[in-house]
């Protein structure tokens, strides 16, 4: 364990935890994409399953189950105790467009031809474009809270960290998974043009709002 | 391709 992939998943917790507390403290999820949210909770269960197989250590085991349990809360939030305020007219990218090529991509490249590693490569293919429906409805909408950009803003951390991360564990471990670093790639360059705008916008105070 | 056999990573 090293210093980034430390600070990158607290940063991913950070992420998380920010979202449900916005959601819980304003009693809506305005402006937040269910749809994301339900592609990131499939990430972590179809990630995960190895709780069942392999006990890692216990910091790995806590993580696992914070992800998976905060990412069903958001679900049931947003589906469910606010469902009223869910911004479902701006929610609508079609995940069949990302759920069906992942799924096939995650068939063809794989480490293993087995069911566990099938489905752990296919969380990595589908999270590196899970906030693709969340882009899209800001994109939609033209603005974002400033809170829902804190939230984008360390998802993305986590994920550059984790780039770091690989580098360091190249160098010094020897160690490097080229499914999870192009996944990776893929998904740290998706969150560019909106770390622009949040460091050109949000970090000067104002709202992140995209021209008309 | 290189891997590791236990993913340790989240």
């Amino acid at each position: 364990m090293n210093i980034f992939r430390l600070t990158g998943d607290l940063s991913h917790l950070a992420a998380i935890i920010i979202l449900l507390l916005k959601i819980w403290k304003s009693r809506s999820c305005a402006g937040i994409s269910g749809k994301s949210q339900i592609l990131f909770a499939m990430v972590f269960t179809t990630r995960y399953l190895d709780l069942l197989t392999a006990y890692i250590s216990l910091y790995n085991t806590s993580m696992k189950i914070i992800y998976i349990g905060c990412s069903y809360a958001t679900v049931y939030l947003i589906y469910a105790k606010f469902k009223a305020t869910y911004d479902g007219n701006h929610d609508t990218f079609r995940v069949e467009f990302l759920v069906v090529p992942v799924g096939g991509l995650s068939f063809l490249v794989n480490h293993d031809f087995s069911p566990l590693e099938i489905l752990w490569t296919f969380s990595i293919y589908l999270e590196a474009v899970a906030i693709l429906p969340q882009l899209f409805m800001i994109s939609k909408t033209g603005e974002a809270e400033t809170i829902t950009t804190h939230y984008l803003f360390f998802l993305g951390l986590y994920r550059a960290l984790y780039l770091i991360n690989w580098v360091w564990r190249f160098y010094f471990e020897g160690f490097f998974d080229m499914i999870a670093i192009v996944a990776g790639v893929v998904q740290t360059i998706l969150y560019c043009d909106f770390f622009y705008l949040y460091v050109t916008k949000v970090l000067k105070g104002k709202k992140l709002s995209l021209p008309a | 391709c290189h891997r590791t056999k236990v993913k340790d990573e989240l």
